[in-house]
């Protein structure tokens, strides 16, 4: 079953661009959280907006979106996330 | 049939850069030997590229999302929920449990005590010498003391002789001879502080790396469709003294491709300087034959970006940041058990001649190790107390997955351990 063989992380941003409290915003400041799912084939990631009174983030609020395929890009330097939107991704790579 | 004593080894911002790890630059003698013994999983990934939440999710075996611990600035216990550790059940399961060096990122993160009382049964102990790791103890080249991220020093120059990781070696290999004299089974967590920044390691190891070996990173530029909210702008390397002297472009840089070999040269040595501590204490294991006795599990917190998309930090959810090394040894099921008499984790000197990293005593590339470092970390649970009852509800609702295996006797952690494959039962996985 694949979707036992996935990793997770995650990571705070203050906000769209990067600033000083970019690296480690304080929990008042989160206003981005950037979740990843790993498999042996992909990282993919979305970037949604975060409510850090809630501790909620909101999956709605997509902000950004990254996509690398481990076989053809194993650096992660080439985000083909965009691609994903135009439909011309198998559909089972979609979350 | 006696309990299996546990020494969990927690390195701070250590990638697998490791020789164990098809690194052929790195010397990391001492680590790869423990790999050699151990079950060395491939693909483990932290679950934020930070410290704090980092060292709370694996230590707690819940997701930041869960501990609501994203910064520095909260306590899980008061925060979010009264949950229990991994040192925590195994001292309520009557081990002695004792933390040396960085186990929990100190401060209020862990309540100002590293989760003592609850995850300790003595105080947890730290070296006189951390204070000194951010202050001018980097001799530049005017003669004078600087706070640089560069730091390769004289350890008879530096502030009382020592260096913290050296101080916590040590330690902990006077509290392995206690635990000798003991009946109790132990936990002692060792936290080593390199290779954080700033890289401050005895001068030697910088040898072992010329800089004409080291090359930059395959990919040093920040990537054109990376979005801006995915990059980290490093911070912290600018505040230091010789980086600030660069005069970098804020957020982006670039460093000058000959700093850029001198930072990944440092990291290097304070890899190899880490493994000699690593060397020291397995060595010091094996001579109190307690190798056949204890298991041990090496991690990092979080990995960090060596350039890579032109970063030089964690702070992201790149690979290089997220991707840890990840190894067990359970003596008599990753290895045989040592022979009396014989040394089971010598000491290996990086500067000895170099050969080729032995295999990996067993090896998990895909499959489970795709699974959480955290769940990985259950294992200790699982393979140490699998047969004792579960009697705490809490508990129940901390370990679902160890309760399981409670209930099935843990046979299931141990196939893996023995090599035999876990598709026979599928639920392992889950």
């Amino acid at each position: 079953n694949p979707r036992e063989l996935v990793a997770y992380s995650q990571y705070p941003r203050p906000a769209d661009s990067p600033q000083w409290n970019s690296d480690k915003p304080s929990l008042e400041d989160i206003k981005v959280m950037g979740y990843s799912i790993r498999t042996v084939d992909y990282r993919y990631t979305v970037w949604v907006g975060f409510n850090p009174q809630e501790f909620l983030a909101n999956f709605s609020d997509i902000h950004a979106g990254e996509l690398y395929f481990v076989a053809s890009d194993p650096l992660q330097d080439h985000n083909v996330y965009n691609d994903s939107l135009g439909g011309t991704l198998p559909q089972s790579f979609m979350p | 049939t006696d309990p299996l004593n546990v020494l969990l080894i927690i390195v701070d911002d250590l990638r697998p850069s490791l020789g164990c790890y098809g690194n052929k630059l790195i010397r990391s003698p001492n680590i790869d030997q423990l790999a050699s013994r151990s079950l060395l999983f491939q693909n483990a990934f932290a679950q934020q590229a930070v410290c704090a939440p980092s060292r709370v999710s694996f230590l707690t075996g819940r997701r930041p999302d869960t501990t609501r611990l994203y910064d520095f600035n909260s306590y899980w216990r008061v925060h979010a929920g009264n949950f229990s550790t991994i040192p925590q059940y195994f001292k309520e399961n009557g081990y002695v449990t004792m933390s040396v060096g960085k186990v929990f990122h100190p401060g209020i993160s862990s309540n100002h005590s590293d989760d003592s009382p609850y995850s300790w049964s003595v105080p947890p102990y730290h070296p006189s010498s951390e204070k000194y790791e951010n202050t001018k103890t980097c001799r530049g080249p005017d003669g004078e003391l600087h706070a640089n991220l560069l730091c390769p020093v004289d350890v008879l120059d530096v502030p009382e002789g020592t260096l913290p990781d050296m101080q916590s070696t040590e330690q902990a290999i006077q509290l392995l001879g206690k635990m000798k004299t003991l009946a109790s089974p132990f936990f002692l967590a060792v936290g080593y502080h390199k290779p954080h920044i700033p890289f401050r390691y005895p001068k030697e190891f910088q040898k072992l790396y010329p800089l004409e070996n080291v090359s930059l990173a395959p990919d040093p530029q920040v990537p054109a469709g990376l979005p801006l909210v995915a990059y980290n702008p490093w911070m912290d390397l600018r505040q230091r003294e010789d980086v600030q002297a660069l005069n970098l472009s804020v957020p982006y840089g670039p460093i000058p491709a000959d700093f850029q070999r001198k930072i990944r040269q440092s990291y290097f040595a304070c890899v190899s300087y880490l493994d000699t501590q690593v060397g020291r204490l397995l060595s010091a294991l094996d001579d109190l034959q307690l190798a056949s006795s204890t298991i041990v599990a090496l991690t990092s917190d979080h990995g960090w970006a060596l350039g890579e998309h032109g970063e030089w930090a964690k702070y992201s959810n790149f690979d290089v940041t997220t991707r840890v090394p990840l190894m067990f040894y359970v003596p008599g099921r990753t290895a045989p058990l040592p022979v009396e008499g014989e040394k089971f984790f010598p000491y290996l000197d990086p500067f000895d001649s170099v050969s080729e990293a032995p295999e990996p005593g067993m090896e998990m590339q895909n499959g489970p190790s795709f699974l959480l470092r955290d769940v990985k970390l259950d294992y200790l649970v699982k393979v140490v107390v699998l047969d004792r009852p579960c009697r705490c509800k809490e508990r129940l609702e901390l370990w679902p997955r160890v309760t399981v295996n409670f209930n099935r006797k843990g046979r299931n952690l141990l196939k893996l351990f023995e090599g035999r494959g876990e598709e026979e039962e599928p639920h392992v996985r889950g």
